[in-house]
């Protein structure tokens, strides 16, 4: 009885420490496997953008710079993607970082005399409104497929609603008047550059904790030790960017996935400058 | 401001911050191995916590690194931004099985962060705590909830409490659309520059409460759907917008058809949506994400 109690501790114990563990892995902590987290994307984007990329290059030259039916032009790739960026943290998983960004605002004065401010109190009471009827309703919220097919056979005029009830979740196509925002094309509001700034832990405690055993108080000692600094521009080579819009950050993206010490630098500056690697 | 009439400079500058995870437990000279909270490493290993923290080690951030950080943000960049986009994840993680998290912990750090985010960017020659000299536009992050990742369809008390903690930063008028989805819109420049707060709690693969955003009933159909308001509504004034958020709209985070649909919004609405920021996966980097093959992946569906 004893052993086989003891038994049951051991596999308690066991089981504790990997859901501990698996815990630990899902909550964030310690990082582990980022590197090839990092290296999955690189792949992924390679094999969809950098080969679409290349094509329409080689097109190009080959045409003199002439559009092919079958080919899209680079602008027009572009024109397809959207970027998500993502932030370094200010928890220390990797040096803690911020990053200021920064937008044209040039004629932005000369046009403030046409700034009119809008009350938006319409639109949410609208809102509002269409949110409480039709998202709270019961009404053919959880219709089955099978459901859906016997109304169909009930109701004659059932495709006429349905084309009423489109799911207003998928947007339709922007009209092909409207012109290309900020992101696409260099306009007020484009965004130009980033800095980003990090904090070097490591040098920091270590002047923390030298300036305190050269008698400095904890306070003044924490003053003159902690900073932030700039890490990093998206000016600064060895991929430096002219301005932030899809295709520089395509353009970007293709030359990381063939160029091995571009990709090894853009890693070092992932990790806030850590040199974390996945071993 | 169109409002007051009170002139403001602008900078062409804002400000992205994200997952400060502020720890009240963490304790300078405890062990690593213990998430920073308690015991002590043996004198030839240095796994000890640090004043200000450790890069790499696995523990969340002393509450002293917050306070330098914003400290320092006020004496080197506040007066050189006109917003700043942050983007939840302000408490501790729960890896400390001793110190489990409660929803009450979570909410008053949340409180605390918030009132310290708002002490440096708001007006100090001001009487009214809605008068920012930078416009802060907070997102709620996946362990800004409770249980950790699972945040329902609101009004719920924790829709209610968000609000009440964000009270000045978010517009009056949008009080029940953020008691419903805690998602809201900041015109940074009125008439001209807005940015988003959107809760992609609601779209996040880890909510328990996402399955897909199909049915009307869930809550990532009800997020695109204000999303879709919103965005049009935007269009019509002809004001541009950045979008924000703390889990990031790609692949491998969002339910498949929430990142399909989501994708697709950013696509059609390119005429004035000018990027996405987020935060939640701590590492530096960009992800291009195809609006077209999103659009053939819907298509398909139906």
């Amino acid at each position: 009885e004893i052993n086989s109690s003891e038994d049951d501790d051991d596999e308690e114990e066991i089981l504790d420490h990997a859901m501990a563990a698996s815990e630990v892995h899902l909550m964030g902590a310690k990082p582990e496997n980022k590197e090839s987290y990092m290296n999955g994307i690189r792949d992924k984007v390679y094999k969809k953008v950098h080969q679409e990329v290349e094509e329409s290059v080689a097109n190009e030259d080959m045409m003199c710079g002439k559009k092919r039916n079958e080919h899209k032009t680079f602008e027009e790739i572009c024109e397809n993607y959207s970027i998500v960026t993502i932030s370094g943290s200010v928890i220390p998983t990797f040096n803690p970082s911020i990053r200021i960004w920064e937008y044209n605002t040039t004629d932005l004065e000369a046009d403030s005399s046409t700034w009119q401010k809008h009350s938006w109190d319409d639109f949410y009471e609208k809102l509002n409104k269409i949110m409480d009827n039709e998202y709270n309703s019961e009404e053919e919220d959880e219709l089955t497929i099978d459901d859906e097919i016997e109304i169909e056979k009930k109701k004659s005029n059932r495709k006429k609603k349905r084309k009423n009830k489109a799911d207003k979740t998928i947007p339709k196509k922007k009209p092909a008047k409207l012109a290309l925002g900020p992101a696409y094309t260099p306009q007020l509001f484009s965004p130009t550059k980033f800095v980003q700034y990090y904090a070097d832990l490591k040098q920091i405690n270590e002047d923390y904790y030298s300036l305190l055993d050269s008698g400095k108080k904890p306070g003044e000692a924490a003053e003159r030790s902690f900073k932030y600094q700039v890490e990093y521009t998206s000016e600064e080579g060895p991929y430096p960017m002219k301005s932030l819009m899809v295709e520089d950050f395509i353009s970007l993206a293709s030359k990381l996935a063939t160029d091995k010490k571009i990709w090894q630098k853009f890693l070092k500056r992932a990790f806030m400058s850590t040199g974390y690697t996945d071993d | 401001n169109l409002e007051t009439g009170q002139e403001k400079k602008l900078h062409g500058r804002f400000l992205h911050i994200t997952d400060m995870h502020p720890d009240a437990f963490y304790k300078e000279g405890s062990s690593v191995e213990y998430s920073c909270h308690s015991g002590k490493p043996p004198p030839h290993k240095k796994n000890f916590a640090s004043k200000f923290g450790d890069a790499t080690k696995g523990c969340d951030a002393p509450e002293e690194l917050i306070d330098y950080t914003l400290e320092w943000i006020k004496d080197n960049l506040r007066d050189k931004i006109d917003f700043v986009i942050w983007t939840g994840d302000n408490v501790r993680h729960d890896n400390d099985r001793k110190i489990p998290r409660t929803e009450m912990q979570i909410l008053e750090m949340n409180d605390q962060i918030s009132r310290k985010m708002q002490r440096v960017f708001s007006d100090p020659n001001s009487d009214n705590p809605r008068d920012f000299d930078v416009t802060l536009i907070p997102s709620i992050g996946n362990n800004d909830v409770f249980p950790h990742n699972m945040f329902a369809l609101g009004p719920t008390l924790q829709t209610r409490e968000y609000y009440r903690i964000w009270d000045n930063v978010i517009p009056q008028e949008q009080q029940r659309t953020f008691y419903r989805g805690a998602c809201f819109v900041t015109e940074v420049i009125p008439g001209r520059l807005a940015v988003l707060s959107i809760n992609t709690l609601y779209l996040y693969k880890a909510n328990p409460l996402v399955d897909n955003c199909d049915s009307k009933k869930q809550p990532g159909y009800q997020l695109l759907a204000w999303l879709g308001s919103v965005l049009e509504e935007l269009r019509q004034r002809d004001v541009k917008v950045w979008l924000s958020g703390h889990v990031p709209p790609i692949e491998k985070n969002f339910a498949d058809s929430c990142y399909d649909k989501f994708t697709l919004w950013t696509h059609e609405y390119r005429d004035i949506i000018i990027g996405g920021l987020y935060g939640h996966m701590n590492i530096d980097h960009f992800i291009p994400v195809d609006g077209e093959a999103s659009r053939k992946a819907i298509e398909s569906e139906v």
